[in-house]
């Protein structure tokens, strides 16, 4: 996996055509709620246990 | 037909007369644990047509001597249901007889995907027409293939090849030694590797979680089947040290819509590598049993 793999599997599942432009001020205000960071342990956890095809 | 608009349309039934018997193979111990499927072979045998049979087929139908033999393999579902899939079909000549080999690949994959190894294989044996239509020859029906006998063995019975490679030789280790480097004698294995997302300049302020991940990839060699092998499966690549199994990457990342920033939750497909295995470039992909 490089980054250009990450970086492009990243904007075309948010399907953005480049970076946001984000700041250190952007970062600092942004809060996680509870329920999106549940979301993403479930995703995590279910991710190590479901296997998927590969190549 | 009564209808005002429409003038009336009759149709014709063609007779299919297919004769479709069903081969019910014993599947127990057969395939070696810890090996790969390369080949499965069905080989019937096409018993002669007898002489006075071929003569009166060439005064009433010589347009074709020609019939297709299909084989399609038959899954019992759990509510009793049945459904078939087409695995081969070729056309046999009746002025030909012997062994007729058919591959059978998909439908020993499609039974090993049921998981249930002491459930016979069943192949459904189908001679039809070469083709429909009103100028087909009935050639079909001296088509004769001997058949499992009741007892085991006999000579010109069915016979099903198991093609295997054992895995113990050409397939992949598990997760690679840390202690030992690799090399180029080392074994196909997945070995850990980190990717550090902090690092990345586009991932700054951008991605919340995680801050990295263990990707690992797949490194070292594979054994090459001896020649005699490469000879006999000239379909088959060399093999290779591959992901054979993957998994997603979520991701937390700040989204900016209408001036307000947000938290949203995103996976990314095939970003872990979960298993490496051997394969070889041209084996064919199984289909996944469908519910």
């Amino acid at each position: 996996v490089t980054e250009e793999q990450i970086l492009g599997s990243l904007l075309q599942q948010l399907q953005l055509r480049e970076v946001p432009a984000l700041d250190q001020s952007d970062a600092e205000q942004l809060v996680t709620p509870a329920h999106v960071r549940a979301q993403y342990v479930a995703l995590l956890q279910r991710s190590h246990g479901a296997r998927s095809r590969g190549k | 037909r009564f209808s005002q608009n429409f003038r009336e349309v009759a149709g014709r039934f063609l007779v299919s007369d297919a004769s479709t018997r069903l081969l019910v193979l014993s599947m127990e111990r057969r395939l070696p644990p810890n090996s790969e499927l390369v080949q499965a072979v069905l080989r019937l045998f096409q018993e002669p047509v007898p002489e006075a049979a071929l003569r009166r087929h060439e005064r009433l139908s010589p347009r074709s001597d020609l019939a297709r033999v299909t084989i399609e393999w038959l899954h019992v579902r759990a509510d009793g249901s049945n459904r078939t899939s087409l695995i081969d079909s070729r056309l046999v000549s009746i002025h030909e007889s012997g062994w007729k080999a058919f591959d059978v690949t998909e439908a020993v994959n499609f039974w090993q995907q049921l998981s249930r190894p002491q459930e016979p294989l069943l192949l459904q044996v189908s001679v039809q027409r070469e083709h429909l239509g009103p100028l087909a020859s009935s050639a079909h029906r001296l088509v004769r293939f001997a058949s499992q006998g009741p007892w085991d063995g006999a000579q010109d019975e069915p016979q099903l090849e198991l093609h295997t490679l054992d895995l113990r030789d050409f397939g992949a280790q598990g997760n690679c030694d840390p202690e030992a480097p690799v090399t180029e004698g080392t074994r196909c294995c997945r070995q850990e590797m980190y990717i550090d997302l902090q690092g990345m300049k586009w991932a700054e302020h951008w991605v919340l979680e995680p801050p990295g991940f263990l990707a690992y990839e797949c490194v070292g060699t594979c054994q090459q089947p001896p020649q005699a092998l490469t000879f006999k499966w000239p379909f088959l690549g060399p093999r290779q040290c591959i992901a054979s199994e993957t998994t997603s990457l979520p991701m937390i990342v700040g989204i900016k819509e209408g001036g307000r920033l947000r938290a949203q939750v995103v996976s990314l497909p095939n970003m872990r590598v979960q298993k490496c295995s051997c394969a070889s470039d041209g084996s064919p992909v199984p289909r996944r049993l469908e519910p």
